[in-house]
This record gives structure tokens, sequence and C-alpha cells, in this order.
């Protein structure tokens, strides 16, 4: 096992029934997506009921008309995880706001058919990425928020 | 581990 391995595998609750391969996945990822880090933090479900969960937070590069813009993005990992799929979120700065749409609600939750398909072995985080790359790059998820205008100019007459 | 990139989004079209 790697350094990097050993460390996230410290980071990683007991709780996680696959520590080995999630382990094994995530170290592969943030080596190919160094803006991208594990994180333990609480996850709230929609219940209301919380748990400490590990995401990788960061951001991810997306070409889009012909400009490259690092998208903040969260994804986490269940307990059960390679054996169900991450849960997505973009995650807008107080300078972005979300575009709603097929792939992306109001809470900048990610939507797409990979996640809905997920299957061990054949999806993977890096496959997710990848996927995430391209949907982003024709429709981003989130866009600058406008410049504050100045106030009407008054009319001196 | 790192820093991390500035995170950075398109600019709205209108």
């Amino acid at each position: 096992m790697t350094l990097t391995e050993t460390s996230i595998k410290k980071m990683l609750p007991t709780q996680y029934k696959y520590r080995d391969l999630t382990v094994r996945e995530i170290t592969y990822v943030i080596s190919q997506y160094k803006d991208l880090k594990p994180l333990m933090d609480a996850y709230v479900f929609n219940d209301g009921s919380s748990r400490d969960l590990m995401s990788l937070t960061g951001t991810v590069p997306v070409s889009y008309r012909g400009n490259t813009y690092n998208i903040p993005v969260c994804l986490w990992l269940l307990d059960t995880y390679p054996y169900n799929p991450p849960i997505c979120f973009v995650k807008p700065t107080s300078a972005m706001m979300i575009k709603t749409g097929k792939h992306i609600d109001a809470n900048g939750k990610i939507y797409l058919p990979y996640l809905h398909e997920w299957k061990h072995p054949q999806s993977d985080l890096i496959g997710l990425i990848q996927v995430m790359i391209v949907v982003f790059g024709e429709e981003p998820p989130v866009f600058s928020r406008p410049t504050t205008q100045p106030p009407f100019p008054a009319f001196q007459a | 581990l790192n820093g991390g990139a500035v995170p950075s989004a398109p600019p709205t079209y209108t």
C-alpha cells in the first residue's frame, strides 16, 4: 500500500464495507484529478438524519466554448460504495449561480444516466468524472453571477 | 494533498 492509500484508509471509517476497493479508487482519482481531495464530513439525508461520509471535494476542469473552468463539485461516497453510486453535487461559490436543467436541480444535485445505471465494476469514480466533464462541457451546471449593476443614473434635467 | 484550484464558471450569457 502506498503512503497515500494508507492515509486515506486511516480517514475512512470502518463502517465502509469495501474499504480496500474504495481506497484504491480514491487514490487513483486524486492522482488523475489533483484538485479533488478526500474529506470526511457530515452528510444530511432527506429525512434529516446525518452520517459521517467521505467525499471527494474540489474542482474538475471543464472545457466550455474554448475556455477551461474549474467547476466545484462534491461527490459523496456511501458506506456501501462501490455497490451504490456516489451522491453528487455542484457547489457554487457565492460568485456563481446554479443553472438548473436535465442534469442539475436547484440544490445543485447532479443527475446523470451514468449514476442512475451505476453498476460495479463497470462504473467507477474515474468514469463518472469523465462523463461529468463531457456533460458539463456541453451544458455548464454553474455560471458566474452577473456583476452588480450600478443604480440607474439619475437624469439631471 | 493540495489546496486545489480556484473555482471558476463561465460568464452568464444573456
